[in-house]
């Protein structure tokens, strides 16, 4: 579930990052 | 890399740090490696003066990270005129520290005693000779083995630096693939944390850790239709980032 939510943050880093 | 050495660190070829000139003959040059967790500077010293040359020493200024030789150059035979010698000095981060400008740099003091023969006398006489010289090593000399931050830690770290503590660099015309780039950045201690995919770009969430402890984290950005990479870099000692950022233009390029 943490590995999960974790996952789940990077992908939303990456997203803001290329979509500030 | 060389014989015998892990694939992905790549050594610069040994440039010339103290003319024959500016020494009385003795050139000295010379790179940075580090080999499994240790710091070495490989040298090459080069007699190009008519008398024979003996008793090597090395001593370095104070340094931004503390760098000095680990023990005595262990150069055991005379160096005779147009002698060659190459010689690896292991380095240790515990000397003395004062930050340079550039942050990389490295001044040194060397030694070495010339005996000159007299044939009139038939005897032999000897002088001293101190050389400054001057140096600058890559940051990845620095950059240890257990840089691979935690994920979590990473992302809270990540937001917590501020946006001025970041900075970003164009890497220009890299024809490697992510997994590629990953690879080479592990040989010199730069861990990938996380890698995502967004919108064609491959953006991959890195960090470093330098021996005196300061992190650095970084995303890099690739295109598989564009050869040029965009690095971010953050660090709460922002001045070690174009340092950084020079580690990576080396690494990928070699």
């Amino acid at each position: 579930e943490m590995d999960g939510a974790l996952e789940e943050a990077f992908s939303r880093l990456a997203e803001s990052r290329t979509n500030p | 890399g060389g014989v015998g050495m892990p694939s992905g660190s790549y050594v610069s070829p040994k440039t010339v740090w103290l003319p024959a000139m500016k020494a009385k003959g003795l050139e000295i040059s010379g790179t940075f490696a580090r080999r499994s967790g240790v710091i070495q500077m490989d040298l090459s010293l080069t007699n190009k003066a008519m008398s024979v040359m003996v008793d090597f020493a090395i001593q370095f200024n104070k340094n931004s990270f503390g760098l000095a030789p680990a023990g005595p150059l262990q150069i055991l035979t005379p160096l005779s005129p147009n002698q060659t010698i190459d010689v690896s000095l292991p380095l240790s981060t515990v000397g003395p520290i004062m930050k340079m400008e550039p942050l990389n740099n490295l001044q040194f003091t060397h030694r070495q005693i010339h005996v000159h023969a007299t044939q009139e006398l038939n005897a032999t006489f000897e002088n001293t000779q101190r050389d400054r010289g001057n140096c600058q090593y890559p940051l990845s000399l620095l950059f240890v083995e257990d840089g691979k931050m935690d994920r979590q830690v990473f992302l809270a770290t990540w937001k917590d630096i501020p946006s001025e503590n970041e900075s970003q660099f164009q890497i220009k015309d890299i024809h490697l693939n992510s997994d590629a780039a990953t690879n080479k950045l592990q040989g010199i201690n730069i861990f990938t944390i996380a890698k995502r995919t967004v919108e064609g770009q491959d953006m991959l969430y890195q960090s470093v850790k330098l021996t005196n402890g300061i992190w650095v984290l970084a995303e890099l950005r690739m295109q598989t239709v564009n050869p040029n990479y965009m690095l971010s870099v953050k660090c709460r000692a922002p001045e070690v980032s174009q340092f950084v950022y020079q580690c990576y233009e080396l690494v990928l390029r070699n």
